[in-house]
């Protein structure tokens, strides 16, 4: 089992070479891991777990990457090895990210974007891999179902100094303040996608359409008491039946508050009940821009 | 107050330029000023002495174009256009924001079809967009677009530069309202005394039902 | 000073603060 070993590398090593990665992982997987002829010890079973994830990864073979990702997560919390934790976690953020679970990958992308060692042994860590992992976190979270959730992390982003630097962040700007994206936008953020970020899903529209649709209707939702389906497929850019059905599907899981009345083919954003919550919140609005004045005559000497 | 701090760097701006130019070189600062995507407010630059002393000569028409845009609408400049200079397309983008403002003055609920007709705009879609981009997403208005009632509830709108006489029913308005409010708490003050007597006089009835019952057990055993 | 002045005309616009109808019915 040693010569295989030996032998299975150098052919992984010759594979990667010529940048056959999928090849090259294939060739690592046929090492025997759970051999009980020779000691194996963890560090070196997490080592070629992480090292067959990412070449998989390498060729966006997200399913294969993940099974040998499972591998190594039984292994890594007992790891001392810094770089191939930090490898793991890569990898795993890349999966989730390949798999569109865009915002778990997002809250990983941005765990690793807060490293705060600039050497871990061996490894240099350089602050524009850093900053492609926030810009990444930044990406993943965009393309997310729209919803409390997404908000959430919307929200640690842009108050993240960090990102006011990023390429990225006049979008993440208006995606936070849930303002409407038009298409200018939409294309230049297009233009900073991966392939599988811009993948056709079955409903014709594409994973960056459906985020972007979402995020839309999110935001009009802010801006109308109620709308006609008409119109929010004008303001959508889509068939109004299409902008129906993803309106339901948005409030069915409880990502946008409304209702939907298809006699007067109208789309409610309020609850009935929120009326008076309303008033509650717009007394509380007068309030506080009464201090604010109360404030600002005082610093004027008032 | 947002409104207010973003712009109060831009009127001192343009205060200080207005302090140090005279005569024909304050008109493209006017323009400017009328121009700026930021700038809502423009009695400041009005009270600069330089730009009063505009009055009289042949630029005067440009002080002109300030009051119109310290306390007019869109309509006040169709009236008067022979009177006033042409307008860019920024200056009529800031003369229908501050158009939207006047109209939220008076009614907090505003019709589309007196926006439509306000604004010089021919469909629903347009006045939509007019009013989500150049409005609530410049900060100058906060509301909610009905399009079944077809009307714009206005929740919040920046200030505009006062008129003369407006002084007079900001200070009514704020007597009403302390006046109100001062009545609301002596209500509320009377409804606590009242809810405290109404449980006062209850726990009293209990009690006295609780020692009739004790009674009527002693008498019965 | 005029920018308190603006902001004061401001807050007293916003007086009342709801006036839609479905929020009469709801006050009623």
């Amino acid at each position: 089992e040693e010569q295989v070993l030996v032998i299975r590398e150098k052919l992984a090593e010759l594979y990667e070479s010529e940048q056959q990665w999928s090849k090259a992982a294939q060739m690592l997987s046929g090492i025997d891991l759970d051999s009980c002829m020779r000691m194996i010890d963890d560090t070196f079973r997490l080592s070629k777990c992480v090292q067959i994830a990412r070449l998989y990864l390498e060729d966006d073979d997200a399913y294969n990457a993940e099974a040998f990702i499972n591998k190594a997560s039984f292994l890594v919390s007992s790891s001392q090895h810094e770089v191939l934790n930090l490898q793991y976690k890569v990898c795993y953020a890349r999966i989730l990210d390949l798999k569109r679970k865009f915002l778990e990958a997002a809250l990983r992308y941005y765990d690793i974007s807060q490293i705060e060692k600039r050497q871990i042994e061996d490894e240099e860590i350089d602050e524009e891999a850093l900053e492609q992992a926030l810009s990444a976190a930044v990406t993943c979270t965009i393309l997310a179902a729209a919803g409390p959730q997404r908000s959430r992390v919307l929200a640690t982003l842009y108050k993240d100094e960090r990102c006011s630097k990023l390429k990225i962040y006049p979008i993440l700007q208006k995606v936070y303040l849930e303002r409407i994206l038009r298409k200018p936008e939409i294309d230049a953020f297009a233009e900073e996608l991966k392939g599988h970020q811009k993948a056709l899903l079955p409903d014709n529209f594409t994973v960056l359409d459906r985020a972007m649709i979402e995020h839309n209707l999110l935001s009009a939702s802010k801006l109308y008491k109620n709308i006609s389906f008409h119109e929010l497929g004008t303001l959508l850019g889509i068939p109004p039946p299409k902008a129906e059905k993803i309106a339901s599907r948005m409030i069915y899981e409880d990502r946008m508050k409304g209702s939907i009345d298809q006699v007067e083919a109208i789309i409610h954003f309020e609850d009935d009940t929120e009326e008076l919550e309303q008033w509650d919140q717009q007394i509380v609005g007068v309030c506080q821009a009464l201090n604010d004045i109360l404030d600002s005559m005082a610093k004027k000497g008032f | 107050m947002d409104i207010e701090q973003k712009q109060a760097e831009v009127i001192d701006h343009f205060v200080k330029q207005a302090s140090v130019l005279k005569g024909p070189a304050l008109v493209p600062l006017i323009v400017e000023a009328t121009s700026n995507p930021s700038l809502f407010a423009f009695s400041e630059i009005l009270s600069v002495p330089n730009v009063l002393e505009l009055e009289g000569t042949e630029n005067s028409v440009y002080v002109g174009l300030l009051r119109l845009f310290a306390h007019g609408t869109w309509s006040d400049y169709k009236s008067n256009a022979d009177r006033l200079p042409q307008l860019s397309a920024d200056q009529v983008l800031k003369l229908k924001q501050l158009t939207v403002l006047t109209q939220a003055e008076t009614d907090k609920v505003l019709p589309y079809s007196q926006l439509m007709q306000e604004l010089d705009v021919t469909n629903v879609r347009e006045l939509e967009d007019f009013l989500i981009n150049e409005c609530m997403y410049a900060g100058i208005v906060r509301g909610k677009l009905d399009q079944l009632q077809r009307c714009f509830e206005v929740q919040f709108a920046a200030g505009r530069d006062l008129r003369p006489g407006q002084l007079g029913n900001m200070i009514q308005t704020l007597s009403d309202w302390l006046s109100t409010s001062d009545n609301m708490l002596l209500s509320i003050q009377e409804k606590i005394k009242w809810a405290d007597g109404m449980s006062e006089s209850d726990k009293k009835h209990r009690k006295d039902v609780e020692d009739r019952i004790e009674e009527v057990k002693k008498s019965l055993s | 000073e005029n920018s308190l002045l603006r902001q004061v005309s401001s807050l007293l616009r916003r007086l009342p603060v709801i006036e839609s109808g479905k929020f009469q019915d709801d006050f009623l």
